[in-house]
């Protein structure tokens, strides 16, 4: 406690720090990040060990993840900061907004789903092409009860202005998958903040992908650059999406609750985001011509 | 024509240990690997003629000529690291991530005149 002494200000200048961290409570260090570290350890022990002088192939590559295969000489695990709102019930097919059981008629968003009562969404397939002179055909909207609904917050103002993200990857983690056959994940932006709420309804959220839920897959990686939800250059501050796990069909009312409950609990988030600091890193010595 | 006599040779320019405590610096309840590191330093005098054999570059070597001719207009080269290592640090930060973070030429591997 007290004021830096100035090498303490330098040393942590020098690691890119501006003030010593002061972590609330420490968090088990996930083991990715303990196998890169000891692969780093390994790397440049065998390096020291050769001590000659090695070409640039050979040389430890400081400033690249080989075992993410991307550059980058920053790796950090963002734990989630969103809370699951629904614990895991099933919701109801309110979100087309209106009548009696509107959340604005009953405040925050807690929906109890009756399962006989299927959501009504908004169609996802693309409007049917404009027949000449007949009458639009829209198809039936997609019937899936809404099994769990994360808020999936992510802190990144830790991250520094210069940072080049090169790997931002949403990692999910539940127990034992879907159920059944017929699940479905879906991923949105969420809406700013003022939305949030029970103001937010969902045809505020950005829709950035639906995929298949299988039965057994317990990780789920979305690799968030590939979606184009951030771009190569600085990321934003702060991250907010909506993860939804929607129900397939087959099962019974309180099987598939059931199902939903055990889901909503075990579902854990995090991000890996992987940066390349260009002031940190030396391009690689070119082979001499 | 007399060579000037060698210094003694644990004067010549070489590395020489130093290690970095985490935990004397206070900071081992944010990093959390390593506890600390070899970051060595270099120390020694890079004479004329044993600059040749001190990792010099030409520059360096006539340098010390030049000083055994005119010492006080020209200065002995200086021994100073010329290979370095990175080292790797996992700690919490301030948002309470954890972040492995990888910094280039915190080692001294080999010193040499320039």
């Amino acid at each position: 406690p007290g004021p830096l002494s100035p090498q303490a200000v330098a040393l942590l200048r020098a690691l890119g720090l501006s003030e010593p961290p002061a972590p609330r409570q420490p968090r088990p260090v996930p083991p990715l990040l303990w196998r890169l570290f000891r692969k780093s350890q390994e790397k440049l022990a065998a390096a020291k060990e050769t001590q000659e002088p090695q070409g640039p192939e050979q040389q430890a590559q400081p400033c690249r993840v080989e075992e993410l295969g991307v550059p980058g000489n920053i790796v950090r695990l963002v734990p989630d900061r969103g809370k699951l709102r629904n614990q895991g019930k099933l919701l109801s097919g309110s979100r087309a907004g209106g009548g009696a059981d509107s959340p604005q008629a009953r405040g925050p968003p807690r929906h109890r789903l009756n399962p006989s009562r299927p959501v009504t969404r908004p169609p996802r397939a693309p409007c049917l092409p404009f027949p000449p002179g007949g009458s639009v055909q829209f198809e039936e909207p997609a019937l899936a009860p809404l099994c769990v609904e994360k808020p999936l917050f992510f802190n990144l103002s830790a991250l520094a202005p210069q940072e080049q993200p090169t790997l931002v990857r949403l990692e999910l983690a539940c127990a034992r998958g879907a159920p059944g056959p017929g699940w479905e994940l879906s991923l949105s932006l969420a809406p700013g903040p003022q939305l949030w709420g029970w103001q937010a309804h969902w045809h505020h959220r950005q829709l950035l992908l639906t995929q298949p839920l299988l039965p057994g897959q317990d990780t789920i990686h979305l690799d968030l650059l590939d979606l184009g939800l951030v771009g190569p250059s600085a990321l934003p501050r702060n991250l907010s999406l909506v993860l939804e796990i929607l129900a397939g069909g087959g099962g019974d009312g309180n099987g598939t609750e059931a199902a939903c409950t055990s889901l909503g609990r075990s579902l854990e988030a995090s991000l890996l985001v992987v940066t390349l600091h260009p002031q940190q890193c030396r391009p690689l010595a070119r082979r001499r011509r | 024509t007399v060579a000037p006599a060698a210094p003694a040779p644990d004067r010549i320019c070489r590395p020489h240990q130093l290690y970095v405590s985490f935990r004397d610096v206070g900071w081992h309840d944010w990093i959390i690997a390593p506890r600390g590191f070899m970051a060595n330093y270099c120390r020694g005098s890079c004479p004329f003629p044993l600059a040749t054999q001190l990792n010099s570059v030409n520059h360096a070597i006539l340098q010390s000529l030049m000083h055994s001719v005119a010492p006080a207009q020209t200065p002995l080269p200086c021994c100073i690291p010329v290979r370095l290592s990175p080292i790797s640090v996992l700690f919490y930060d301030n948002g309470d991530n954890v972040v492995l973070r990888h910094y280039e030429d915190m080692v001294v591997d080999e010193c040499g005149c320039r």
